[in-house]
């Protein structure tokens, strides 16, 4: 999705 | 209903919502808007609250194209994906899904606090439903784990039922009634009056019909059965009329006598006197 392309750097494993 | 054919239902939309990155959480507190750049958002767009059985997606879209930027599933409310700032209730912080099993969490904010109030109770409301739901399901859950009672009759079982003298009035219902007797044939009789056994011949005239009530003994010996015996007991036209009651000591010889002077109730009195 296109908020990757803003926020990518935010993205982390989601923890369980 | 497996998920995947439940219906997706729009909780709630905001067409002007802004998003902002945000710095880390710091570990002892909450989020605090007063740390992002409210003045700088990252992006905006629409929002949208669907919900596909119990969890409800925020959606941001574009606000033209409607394409969707980014999404966040929410199982539960309040929880880690949806959480209040500390020091504002226009702006929240919520945990969007790339997808493929990683997360980011953004800042959100509107700029009406009416906007900020719907989505709250948007979501509150999709998860008080959630809550009556899982509560319905449980307790049907647990009347199905019960053991049933079954009163049903096994194969081949059969029961016998004995409900009185019933047999002996099969058809009797067709029987024409004598005539005379008029509506006062359904009378019940007065409790306790002076019995007399009916004469040989009124009983042979029944004796086809119904098989003769029983006489009681005493003031209490009577029954509704005797009562109910009344309705289909013929009135003995064709047999001599047995002696007509004393009326001597008799609290109820009044009737026979005044029913007497009738023309066509001749017959009634010997109604009477089977009881």
């Amino acid at each position: 999705p296109p908020a990757l392309d803003i926020f990518g750097d935010l993205f982390e494993s989601t923890p369980e | 209903m497996a998920a995947e054919l439940e219906y997706e239902s729009v909780l709630c939309v905001k067409p002007d919502v802004s998003v902002y990155r945000i710095p880390p959480r710091a570990s002892n507190r909450g989020y605090r808007a007063s740390d992002w750049k409210l003045d700088q958002p990252d992006w905006t767009g629409r929002l949208r609250i669907t919900s596909k059985g119990k969890i409800a997606y925020i959606k941001l879209e574009d606000k033209v194209s409607g394409e969707l930027f980014a999404q966040a599933p929410v199982e539960q409310y309040p929880g880690i994906a949806v959480e209040t700032v500390t020091d504002s209730s226009r702006y929240f912080v919520i945990r969007i899904q790339d997808g493929t099993g990683r997360s980011a969490f953004i800042g959100i904010g509107f700029t009406d606090r009416g906007d900020a109030f719907d989505f709250n109770v948007s979501l509150q409301d999709h998860f008080k439903w959630v809550k009556q739901e899982t509560e319905i399901s449980k307790e049907s859950q647990e009347m199905d784990n019960r053991p049933k009672l079954d009163l049903g009759f096994k194969e081949g079982q059969t029961i016998k039922l004995s409900i009185g003298n019933i047999t002996a009035k099969k058809g009797g219902a067709s029987k024409p009634r004598a005539s005379g007797t008029g509506g006062l044939s359904l009378l019940p009789p007065p409790p306790g009056g002076k019995v007399t056994i009916p004469p040989p011949s009124s009983s042979v005239a029944i004796s086809n019909h119904v098989t003769p009530p029983p006489i009681p003994k005493s003031n209490h010996g009577g029954n509704d059965s005797d009562i109910l015996l009344d309705l289909d007991s013929p009135a003995p036209v064709s047999t001599s009329a047995p002696a007509p009651v004393s009326t001597s000591n008799d609290l109820w010889g009044d009737f026979s006598t005044a029913s007497s002077s009738v023309p066509n109730q001749a017959p009634q009195p010997s109604n009477w006197v089977q009881f």
